[in-house]
């Protein structure tokens, strides 16, 4: 599904975010629940961090645009119009891509996919939070997961085998 | 215009924030 106009340049203010939105582009065809929630998250932590400046706010004005529109192409699913599914269905997303990872990690299988696999899994579980606090598990899943993709990443990096 | 650049900005920071109340169905 594609998004409205694209977005103008990232100001560095929002260097933070480069991920979650790329991980939503990534999305737009795959599972567009999974893009409007990362798209989401950008936008609120955005606002969070400057929305004041004049090129940040015209970046989340665009942004906005985005998310409107794909609120009205997704407007018959239950994932957008009642966010305690949308949140289910990040939080089984990200787990999904946790636990090939994890699965992976443990048959020490170590490749650039299940790196990824980590990096999203952590990236989901911040966007998790556009519904409320992580659970305690939750923040320790996102912990392991963002300490493990760089650790595998460096391990590969360097010629290591991971431990 | 220091003040009135400032309320520019502000009204459009407000009518981010409205959008973004509507966008979640919180208005």
């Amino acid at each position: 599904m594609a998004a409205a106009a694209p977005l103008p340049p990232l100001p560095p203010q929002f260097k933070s975010l480069q991920h979650h939105l790329r991980t939503a582009q990534e999305h737009d065809k795959r599972d567009p629940v999974v893009s409007y929630y990362c798209r989401l998250y950008a936008m609120q932590t955005g606002m969070k961090i400057d929305s004041k400046s004049p090129e940040c706010r015209k970046f989340l004005s665009k942004l906005m645009d985005q998310l409107e529109t794909l609120k009205k192409q997704l407007g018959d699913c239950d994932s957008i119009t009642q966010e305690i599914v949308g949140s289910a269905h990040i939080e089984n997303y990200a787990l999904k891509m946790f636990l090939y990872a994890d699965n992976e990690d443990r048959a020490g299988r170590f490749h650039k996919n299940m790196i990824k696999s980590f990096y999203t899994a952590s990236l989901l579980l911040d966007t998790l939070t556009v519904f409320g606090e992580l659970t305690e598990e939750n923040l320790q899943h996102r912990k392991y997961a963002r300490w493990k993709a760089t650790y595998i990443h460096n391990c590969l990096k360097n010629g290591e085998t991971p431990q | 215009t220091g003040s009135v650049g400032t309320s520019v900005a502000s009204t459009e920071q407000d009518e981010l924030s409205q959008r973004l109340a509507r966008l979640r169905d919180q208005v």
